[in-house]
């Protein structure tokens, strides 16, 4: 889940 | 990182630019929203405080510091050193109608409720709406110099080239972020209207003017 939303974009 | 994220990094890059390099060359902010660019530095603030808790990327570092440091180089060059030519009586949208909306939709939609969480949440939905005072001031003027068009055109073309690439994301890498995609699609519909005078005006040479 946590993957699902890490903040990688700017 | 696949080619759409990457065309949109720089598109945004670019706009940033081409907005210095406007008001640095012509040593003049007229016709920029000072409003858009304050909300904009709120969001580059409130998104990137992960600087402290994470690393991702020497790039994506980089990018991250020059936004913030670009943000508050802007409001410098708007309300100090340009502050003469910086036309405040067309700059009338009220921010605090984006912003405390915005800031009650963080709290109540948002991945976890975590303080870094939903500041992130508040910068993903404050920055959709960010280029409305900026807006609000082109149709309020009815027209825009060719520059600032420019600007618009590329900072509308970072957040389509990322819808581009949540589609490629979700199919070959499975990810899929609701809050950031319904966000990046509200911010694009903005931009429909200026995207199609941008076409058939300012492409075929001509300033970009509103019908009266």
């Amino acid at each position: 889940k946590a993957d699902s939303h890490s903040h990688d974009e700017l | 990182m696949n080619v759409f994220r990457l065309l949109g990094d720089m598109s945004h890059l670019l706009a940033i630019l081409i907005l210095l390099l406007k008001m640095w060359k012509t040593r003049s902010c007229a016709g920029i929203s000072g409003k858009t660019q304050i909300l904009f530095a709120l969001v580059f603030t409130t998104r990137y405080l992960d600087l402290f808790s994470s690393f991702i990327s020497i790039y994506n570092t980089t990018m991250k510091l020059f936004f913030i440091a670009s943000s508050y180089f802007t409001i410098f060059l708007m309300y100090s050193k340009f502050k003469a030519t910086y036309d405040s009586n067309h700059d009338s949208f009220r921010m605090e109608f984006l912003v405390v909306p915005v800031g009650g939709l963080a709290f109540l939609v948002n991945h976890e409720f975590l303080p870094l969480e939903i500041l992130w949440t508040f910068s993903i939905y404050l920055e959709s709406v960010a280029i409305l005072p900026q807006l609000f001031m082109v149709s309020k003027t009815g027209e825009a110099e060719t520059i600032t068009s420019h600007y618009l055109f590329a900072l509308g073309s970072y957040r389509l080239l990322y819808i581009f690439n949540w589609v490629y994301r979700y199919y070959f890498d499975g990810f899929f972020d609701l809050i950031a995609v319904v966000a990046g699609c509200v911010q694009t519909i903005l931009y429909c209207d200026f995207f199609y005078l941008y076409i058939t005006k300012v492409l075929k040479g001509k300033k970009l003017s509103l019908p009266a």
